[in-house]
């Protein structure tokens, strides 16, 4: 019997040696199997390609690991940049933000800076001035306070005796001191007055003696009395009885920043007989028949009194008696 | 050692093929952030 049919005597050996080529010609199908002739030269060279094949893995191997270096420079690279964008993309984001808002602010800053300019020109409109403050207690009550201030100014100078150093000028209206300060352009201190005949009266005076002359009480007034003027006969009265209505200019410097119209009486000088051009009272007490009138009562009062008479003989006699010593 | 051999294969394709992926994804991002710089600019 023959059993060579049954029995494979083949070695059937295999040693696949693509491996020596190109590492990423992985996919390349197997060489065909040698033929069994040359089996024996096959195993002679199958211990030289194992040592050929460790080469090659280790080659793989640090290929793979230069690749794997690479890889991770890339997602790094790639997480930096995703960063960059995303801070780039949040600028850009604000940046549209931010440009509505604007255009949509524009209207209602334009439409603010139209109302804040009818408010101050209503408020220029009705009080007169500048000031900006827009509450209604204010709006209401600075028309009240401040017109009448700014509408007339007027200054009256008022010489006084030597000895009297108080700040008081009798006008014949009751005043009421609020405060006083010295200022730099004068030593003599300046005495803030408020009216008090009547409560709701605005105006102001301020007395300072004169720079020149100490003499001199400067008396500036601000504002129109809204009360009937009290009796005039206090004006002429006591200290300053030599105060008379009179139109000379003051040799003191006048307000600059008033607004209204200035006005500056002189009481300082005597007062002449043709000086009757502004004030009407005074002028009918100066009329020739007035004067005369009085000097007679004043001459006839004199002579009745005997002290004055002894008085005067007095100072004759000793007028005279000095003039024959020298 | 052939099986440690074909692993080593696989893990470089794949590590490649994820390198190439990163490459690509990388110069995307790039033009993204210069087109969105522009739009800055």
């Amino acid at each position: 019997m023959d059993y060579s049919s049954y029995v494979d005597t083949s070695l059937d050996l295999n040693c696949k040696p693509n491996y020596s080529r190109d590492l990423y010609d992985a996919a390349l199908p197997p060489p065909p199997p040698p033929p069994k002739k040359e089996l024996e030269s096959k195993f002679i060279d199958f211990g030289m390609k194992l040592g050929a094949k460790q080469e090659n893995t280790s080659a793989l191997v640090e290929e793979l690991n230069r690749v794997s270096a690479e890889n991770k420079k890339l997602t790094e690279m790639l997480t930096m940049m995703c960063e960059n964008y995303n801070s780039l993309r949040n600028q850009l984001a604000e940046y549209m933000n931010k440009n509505p808002v604007e255009k949509e602010l524009s209207p209602s800053k334009k439409r603010k800076s139209e109302s804040s300019n009818n408010n101050s020109n209503n408020i220029i409109t009705t009080n007169g001035n500048s000031e900006s403050s827009s509450t209604d207690e204010e709006s209401c009550k600075k028309p009240r306070e401040e017109e009448p201030i700014k509408a007339k100014v007027w200054k009256t100078c008022v010489r006084t005796e030597a000895t009297d150093t108080s700040l008081i000028v009798k006008d014949g209206y009751q005043w009421r001191k609020y405060g006083q300060k010295v200022t730099r352009d004068n030593p003599s201190p300046r005495a803030y007055f408020k009216c008090s005949f009547a409560p709701s009266c605005p105006v102001k005076k301020k007395v300072q003696r004169s720079v020149d002359d100490q003499s001199i009480l400067v008396a500036t007034y601000e504002g129109e009395h809204n009360h009937p003027q009290p009796s005039q006969m206090e004006a002429t009265s006591g200290q300053n009885r030599g105060m008379a209505l009179s139109s000379v200019p003051c040799s003191t410097n006048s307000i600059s920043s008033s607004v209204g119209p200035n006005i500056t009486l002189d009481f300082t000088k005597p007062k002449s007989g043709n000086d009757n051009t502004k004030s009407a009272k005074p002028a009918r007490t100066e009329s020739p028949d007035v004067r005369k009138f009085l000097v007679d009562q004043m001459a006839s009062s004199l002579t009745k009194d005997p002290n004055f008479t002894a008085a005067l003989a007095a100072a004759i006699s000793g007028r005279i008696y000095q003039q024959k010593s020298s | 050692k052939q099986e440690n051999t074909s692993a080593l294969v696989e893990e470089l394709n794949r590590v490649s093929a994820e390198n190439k992926k990163l490459t690509e994804m990388l110069t995307m991002m790039c033009e993204n952030y210069n087109s969105l710089r522009n739009q800055l600019a």
